[in-house]
């Protein structure tokens, strides 16, 4: 464990506990595209089945129940405590353009043909474009909470902090996993746009939209 | 480098 993968996984913790409290204090799940929220909770599905199988450290068994836990919880407040407030109809994104290829790729390229490193290898995939229908209804909408915003950040700020992660643990450790780091460029550049208009405007008080 | 493979990382 390093510092950049500690506050990395902290990071992504205040996103997932941001996100599911905009929605439980609000009840209210507008802005929130329950499309990315389904792909998160199939990221950490497929990434942790290995609860069953390994036990690594308390830290990290703990923090992949949490993540499971909150993912659900999350969808089940989108898709049926808070239904009425779910804004369907700018939530379009085709996520099977997604889950199709993530999931040929998978089998195609991979460390090892078992079923559990094959889930993994999808996991990481589908992680680095989980994010695209919410960004997509964003740009449909053309605006975002501000709280929302902060959840992305946080969101996007995770991954970028494994990038370096992953730099310490080849330089210090020789540890290094392709298919992890390829996927979380691919995952952090896709927030590029986003932290561009989140530094330029949240952080300076103004509300995200995005014509302007 | 080695890659490991045991896959410690959340």
């Amino acid at each position: 464990m390093n510092i950049f993968r500690l506050t990395g996984d902290l990071s992504h913790l205040a996103a997932i506990i941001i996100l599911l409290l905009k929605i439980w204090k609000s009840r209210s799940c507008a802005g929130i595209s329950g499309k990315s929220q389904i792909l998160f909770a199939m990221v950490f599905t497929t990434r942790y089945l290995d609860l069953l199988t390994a036990y690594i450290s308390l830290y990290n068994t703990s923090m992949k129940i949490i993540y499971i836990g909150c993912s659900y919880a999350t969808v089940y407040l989108i898709y049926a405590k808070f239904k009425a407030t779910y804004d369907g109809n700018h939530d379009t994104f085709r996520v099977e353009f997604l889950v199709v290829p993530v999931g040929g790729l998978s089998f195609l390229v991979n460390h090892d043909f078992s079923p559990l490193e094959i889930l993994w290898t999808f996991s990481i995939y589908l992680e680095a474009v989980a994010i695209l229908p919410q960004l997509f209804m964003i740009s449909k909408t053309g605006e975002a909470e501000t709280i929302t915003t902060h959840y992305l950040f946080f969101l996007g700020l995770y991954r970028a902090l494994y990038l370096i992660n992953w730099v310490w643990r080849f330089y210090f450790e020789g540890f290094f996993d392709m298919i992890a780091i390829v996927a979380g460029v691919v995952q952090t550049i896709l927030y590029c746009d986003f932290f561009y208009l989140y530094v330029t405007k949240v952080l300076k008080g103004k509300k995200l939209s995005l014509p302007a | 480098p080695v890659k490991k493979k045991r896959k410690d990382e959340l």
